[in-house]
């Protein structure tokens, strides 16, 4: 099988930096997580995070960087969050 | 559509609205334009009237920032983020902010400024993020040509829920 590309570590890995800073932008509730979510934090919030921005946008929700849910992180928006404060 | 919480609104009919600063992209006279077409497009569907001010405090105050600019949303320079707005109520609420670090234009060559202004004053007047692609409250920007513009079904139906048709 083909080996993947080199640069491939390095671009998941800034996929996920990006990814990130989007998610913590405009999928954040402010006032503090429900109860439940306190004890899934990380890597587990962040799957969270990314399944409702997938169903927002309504691709397929995977909770993974996939490329379509790349593209949309990477277009221009308006600054205001899609989950509501 | 979707409303914010609590589905903040406007309690009056008239608005006034003041562009305090400008950006160095465009013509003055264009933001103006840009800025009066994009919320005509909002007042040719509810009752409500905009009033243009050109000094002291207004509700709907409009302003080019650049990056950390007091309101703890700060712009992030070219792309990414190009404008917020606050939902209706006093002090900040209604007001609209458009990132300077953007090159605005009234055609597409850069971001159109009607397409972004008429987005963010949808935020002002109390609609959020739509999910239907074909909204304009939909997140991410997408062109829409200024002259001959109709909301589209999804916004109408929001604005409406809110204030109600425009009696013609």
């Amino acid at each position: 099988a083909p080996s993947p590309p080199a640069a491939t570590p390095r671009t998941s890995r800034n996929n996920y930096h990006l990814a990130q800073a989007y998610l913590d932008k405009y999928y954040t509730r402010k006032g503090g997580h429900q109860l439940g979510e306190m004890a899934a934090r990380g890597a587990s919030s962040l799957v969270k995070k990314i399944k409702e921005l997938q169903a927002f946008f309504g691709l397929r929700v995977t909770g993974k960087l996939d490329r379509s849910t790349m593209d949309v992180i990477k277009r221009p928006r308006c600054g205001v969050p899609d989950v509501a404060n | 559509y979707r409303l914010f919480p609590g589905e903040p609104k406007w309690k009056k009919n008239t608005l006034t609205y003041r562009i305090s600063k400008y950006t160095p992209s465009m013509a003055a006279a264009d933001v103006d334009k840009a800025v009066e077409m994009a919320l005509q497009a909002w007042g040719s569907a509810v009752p409500l009237t905009f009033v243009r001010v050109t000094s002291g405090e207004a509700d709907i105050m409009i302003s080019f920032e650049s990056g950390d600019h007091g309101d703890s949303y700060p712009f992030d320079g070219p792309r990414g983020t190009l404008a917020h707005a606050f939902a209706p109520g006093e002090g900040l609420g209604g007001d609209t902010h458009f990132d300077n670090a953007e090159k605005w234009t009234m055609g597409t060559n850069g971001f159109n400024l009607f397409t972004v202004a008429a987005h963010e004053f949808g935020h002002a007047l109390g609609l959020a993020h739509s999910t239907d692609p074909s909204a304009l409250m939909y997140p991410t920007y997408k062109y829409q040509h200024p002259y001959g513009f109709h909301l589209p079904k999804d916004d109408v139906k929001g604005i409406q829920a809110l204030y109600g048709p425009r009696k013609t």
